[in-house]
């Protein structure tokens, strides 16, 4: 379901230029659990941007789901990263005027779910990874683990089948992380597709297979 | 040298209200080498922010080097931010408009350093962290821990003899990590005082002793 072949990502701003992703072949089939490791800087969320369709590759080709990411339109992209993929971001990238209630509402209302489901939706979510009581909070007044623990919820809200989770639980001490991870297992043995960038080994022990990323090569050739 | 005597902070917004450290004594000599731990939401980074100087406490005592900070004028906390203490924030608080070298070089310019002598220390401070090639790239041009990296880099730049950092590992591989943790060791080695909040026990492990923090309270009592 997600096929990239030859993929290339360089970076070139004029004043600074950057092969962050070099020839990636990658095969990656519905309902896998995956982690992407390797060292800081070696490109791996650069490749989850590209999986996710937040960022288009320098070269080569990305189909996902059968169809050419390339020849799809606004539309089809909107729909893409609103309802079939939920991205948890290394920096969190939460509304900073907005609470974490209305954080993880927001691609709620974008699907226009009714307002009556998505209090229950939001609730849930936010319960699930332990905020019950801290719904009202903005993001400044919360920890940094419970900033990460909003964006997950946000990322989880519209139940999408393809999760992309970049170092979800960095900011958390081993005992919510265990949570978190459970909570990534229930949702992959539900059918869901679950790609983790992670460098915590209790995680990527879990997973079904672990792609090593290195200089923005893939270790040990296309997967 | 830093001792704290029933220590409060509490937040309170009007809208929210949290009371996330309740009696707080602490008790810390100069040169330790020391590990705060405990679970997301527990108090860490408020802790390390009233040691820091950075929040002022609801209530209690804090004296820093037999100084009451209470006490302490806007120039003396200038001094103490600028001089005495290396903060590491947990989400970097980078400029976003100027490269790592820039970012790096700020708290040299406060202190008066001349224009050879502190692109001599900018260099070589990214250099320890890894960053020599990466220099003239703004944050949004860096992977996650290549930023921590440069927040690192930055708090250490003035040599202070007092390193606060919050969770300084928290997004780099273990690799990276352990080249950090040394860096840390070597610092202390040489007579600094390091407190680190970590989640990581390959770092709390190599520390001369574990302050474990549970609902804004240090558990075990005073230490
Ligand atoms: N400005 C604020 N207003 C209200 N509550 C706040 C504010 N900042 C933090 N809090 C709350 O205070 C508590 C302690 O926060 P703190 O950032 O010290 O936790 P922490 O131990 O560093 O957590 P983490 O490991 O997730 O970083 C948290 O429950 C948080 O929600
Ligand atoms: N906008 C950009 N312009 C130039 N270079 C960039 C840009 N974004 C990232 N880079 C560089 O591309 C490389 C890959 O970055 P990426 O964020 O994918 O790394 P990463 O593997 O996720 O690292 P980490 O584990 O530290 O998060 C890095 O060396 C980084 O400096
Ligand atoms: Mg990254
Ligand atoms: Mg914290």
């Amino acid at each position: 379901m997600i096929e990239m072949q030859n993929i290339n990502r360089v970076y070139d701003t004029g004043r600074v230029k950057v092969h962050a992703l070099r020839d990636v072949n990658l095969h990656i089939k519905e309902g896998e659990l995956i982690a992407i490791m390797g060292p800081s800087g070696s490109g791996k969320s650069t490749l989850m941007n590209v999986i996710g369709c937040l960022d288009t590759p320098t070269s080569g080709r990305y189909s996902l789901d059968g169809k050419a990411v390339n020849d799809l339109d606004d539309n089809d992209l909107a729909d893409i990263r609103n309802r079939k993929i939920g991205f948890v971001f290394q920096s969190f990238n939460l509304l900073s005027y907005a609470s974490a209630f209305e954080n993880v509402e927001l691609p709620l209302i974008f699907m226009g779910m009714s307002t009556a489901k998505r209090k229950q939706r939001v609730t849930e979510m936010l319960a699930r990874v332990g905020l019950a009581d801290r719904m009202d909070h903005k993001p400044n007044e919360l920890s940094g683990g419970q900033q990460q623990r909003v964006a997950i919820a946000r990322a989880l809200a519209n139940h999408p089948r393809i999760i992309l989770a970049d170092e979800p639980t960095g900011n958390l001490d081993s005992a919510s992380g265990k949570e978190i991870l459970q909570l990534f297992l229930d949702l992959w043995k539900a059918g869901n597709t679950i790609i983790m960038i992670t460098h915590d080994p209790s995680i990527s022990e879990n997973c079904e297979r672990i792609i090593h990323l290195k200089d923005g090569m893939i270790e040990n050739g296309a997967v």
